[in-house]
């Protein structure tokens, strides 16, 4: 998985 | 994001103020479970460090700052504030039985072995349990104030919330992230038994009596 996949959930 | 991520947070917003206004306005906790809101806090603590290192949008950023501030704000009041309405004698979870599984688990499942997703990991891992202490108090005491239900159930909703809203990023983004959705199962799964007890029984009774 792409680590710097951003997480923009809370 | 979709209509269910968003009422999911909006839930969880309203959990989080309902507890602290209870706290504030009562100027009591009692019935609450101090350790529950210090692994809440943590789990906050842990999660939202790309606060320093990311911006995504306002809204991310604005709901992460609130919900460590009032987490914070909860615990502050739990443990300072009003510590004389602490009710300690019944939160005895060993939340020590949580944190070291969890911090192993971490260790070892997670997506990518980096500082901040170990510590992201965690803190959804650690989510999942942070209300047992809290569910355990209350078997204990044997019952809860209304305004406590209402919390929990808020609370038990977000979680459930995020999960049909993870079906819907699969569905229609081909979004899927295993370690969030079995953590989650997880954590709704924890409320279900007070879900019953909430829909059956907390109408019209000013306790919530849980069978010990």
């Amino acid at each position: 998985d792409d680590p710097s996949l951003e997480k923009d959930e809370l | 994001m979709n209509i269910f991520r968003l009422t999911g947070d909006l839930s969880h917003l309203a959990a989080i103020i309902i507890l602290l206004l209870k706290i504030w306005k009562t100027r009591s906790c009692a019935g609450i479970s101090g350790k529950s809101q210090i692994l809440f806090a943590l789990v906050f603590t842990s999660r939202y460090l790309d606060l320093l290192t990311s911006f995504i949008s306002l809204y991310n950023t604005t709901m992460k700052v609130i919900y460590i501030g009032c987490a914070y704000a909860t615990v502050y009041l739990i443990y300072a504030k009003f510590k004389a309405t602490y009710d300690g004698n019944h939160d005895t979870f060993r939340v020590e039985f949580l944190v070291v599984p969890v911090g192993g688990l971490a260790f070892l499942v997670n997506h990518d072995f980096s500082p901040l997703e170990i510590l992201w990991t965690f803190s959804i891992y650690l989510e999942s349990v942070a209300i047992l202490p809290q569910l355990f108090m209350i078997s204990k005491t044997g019952e809860a104030e209304t305004i406590t239900t209402h919390y929990l159930f808020f609370l038990g909703l977000y979680r459930a919330l995020y999960l049909i809203n993870w079906i819907w990023r699969f569905y229609f983004e081909g979004f899927f992230d295993m370690i969030a959705i079995v953590a989650g199962v997880v954590q709704t799964i924890l409320y279900c038994d007070f879900f019953y007890l909430y829909v059956t029984k907390g109408e019209g009774r000013s306790q919530l009596s849980i069978p010990t």
